[in-house]
């Protein structure tokens, strides 16, 4: 018997920048 | 005994072909299965993320950092310029087309996931810190 292996979950928001506007101007 | 640090992965692993991405809505996908809606309804519900529009306006071999990419953006409503440095294989989601990078070989050689190539003028999914009214 193998026991399953817990599988990773990654949340959405790991996979798009997080760009900043620049409060500048 | 010692602990040995844990060896630091090579690439992300959230963006292996397979990888289970779990929404604000709580529902599971995999990475290569999501689209535009996702994002956005994810931003929508999570509170305090905002989805921007980021155009891709130049995208050129990074001077500090050889072996990168430099990637212009103008980011949100406000068209601030931002600047990023990144791997040439490193996923983009763009808007309507879905996963893209500099390198869509390198992409899925290291990944597995396909990818359209990123171009300038391509509208790329970021997120932003939602203004408090």
């Amino acid at each position: 018997n193998v026991e399953p292996r817990s599988v990773p979950v990654f949340p959405w928001h790991s996979l798009v920048p997080f760009l900043e506007p620049s409060q500048s101007g | 005994s010692s602990l040995a640090p844990a060896p630091a992965p090579c690439n992300p692993s959230h963006f292996m072909k397979g990888a289970i991405i779990q929404l604000a809505t709580g529902e599971l996908k995999r990475v290569e299965d999501l689209q535009t809606q996702d994002f956005v309804r994810s931003a929508e519900v999570s509170g305090g993320l905002k989805i921007d529009s980021s155009l891709v306006m130049d995208i050129r071999g990074s001077q500090q950092r050889p072996g990168l990419v430099s990637l212009h953006f103008t980011v949100g409503e406000q068209q601030s310029k931002v600047t990023i440095d990144v791997p040439p294989e490193h996923p983009f989601f763009v808007f309507g087309q879905g996963w893209s990078s500099c390198s869509p070989e390198r992409t899925a050689q290291l990944y597995g996931l396909a990818c359209h190539h990123l171009q300038v003028g391509d509208m790329c999914v970021s997120i932003t810190l939602q203004q408090q009214p």
